[in-house]
């Protein structure tokens, strides 16, 4: 099984 | 005073269909350069980003620069309203809590108006930094639809394998496995039609099926979808829309838990 990843931790909060 | 007109209802109501599955409310963003929405799905797991250029309308205005939150559910209500070949003209005044949206028949005998209340939700963007990407994989929007959808019965997930060779979609589940590998075309005689891949590093990630699937709600903008991948990063999936902008998805890879 895999787990997946949240998209806000590839991107920077302004 | 905000204003916005498309000489077609058809390319908005794609738009709608397009975003509408990922996401229940967003915030259009309109500038005099055009109109930004970025947001994330419910369970955080995707992202979508839409930009509409103020030079692909028919007629834009935009004094101020104004944020409208809409509920895409009421939207979607009153775009089944118009044809598909009717002008389509938004209007906001500055700090409006209203939309009016508008259709008129071609040959302006019919006039219909909306006035749809705004919501304020209070969406920040994200920064999206620049990634050199290792794969980039051009081919027909409706092939990649038919890829995801037929994979979705073996697995929730598909697996992407970018070489130089081509492009694997895979998928193992119950019943078995399924693989469908396309070769980058040799010639085409029409260009919508061709597989092109430009890959500096080969690449293998995992992604969710039923996102894909829910992205895959645009290919009625666009004859070419674009894949762009690199190990560790978000898959960005990308529809241009002619003459207008484009819509982009960005997905979370799955991991090895």
């Amino acid at each position: 099984t895999k787990f997946q990843l949240g998209i806000s931790m590839f991107f920077t909060w302004p | 005073m905000f204003e916005a007109r498309l000489g077609q209802a058809t390319i908005l109501k794609k738009i709608l269909d397009a975003i509408k599955d990922l996401l229940n409310e967003a915030t259009f963003d309109c500038s005099d350069s055009g109109i930004q929405l970025q947001a994330m799905d419910n369970s955080h797991v995707s992202l979508v980003s839409l930009t509409l250029r103020s030079d692909g309308f028919d007629k834009f205005r935009c004094d101020r620069n104004l944020s409208m939150g809409m509920n895409l559910g009421s939207m979607a209500k009153i775009l089944k309203c118009a044809n598909n070949e009717d002008n389509v003209t938004m209007k906001a005044q500055d700090n409006a809590d209203t939309v009016t949206i508008m259709f008129e028949s071609a040959n302006q005998e019919k006039v219909s108006d909306y006035e749809m209340k705004l919501m304020n939700l209070d969406q920040e963007h994200l920064g999206i930094p620049e990634t050199d990407f290792s794969c980039v994989v051009r081919m027909p929007a409706m092939e990649f639809a038919r890829i995801c959808r037929d994979l979705a019965q073996f697995s929730e997930s598909v697996v992407i394998c970018c070489t130089k060779e081509g492009v694997k979609f895979s998928a193992s589940g119950d019943v078995g496995t399924a693989n469908i590998k396309l070769a980058q075309t040799g010639s085409v005689d029409k260009e919508e039609e061709a597989v092109i891949i430009e890959m500096q590093e080969p690449v293998t990630l995992t992604f969710a099926c039923r996102y894909l699937n829910a992205f895959t709600k645009a290919t009625p903008l666009s004859t070419q979808v674009q894949l762009s991948m690199c190990a560790d990063v978000p898959l960005v999936v990308e529809y241009a829309i002619k003459d207008l902008g484009h819509i982009r998805y960005y997905l979370a890879p799955k991991i090895e838990d």
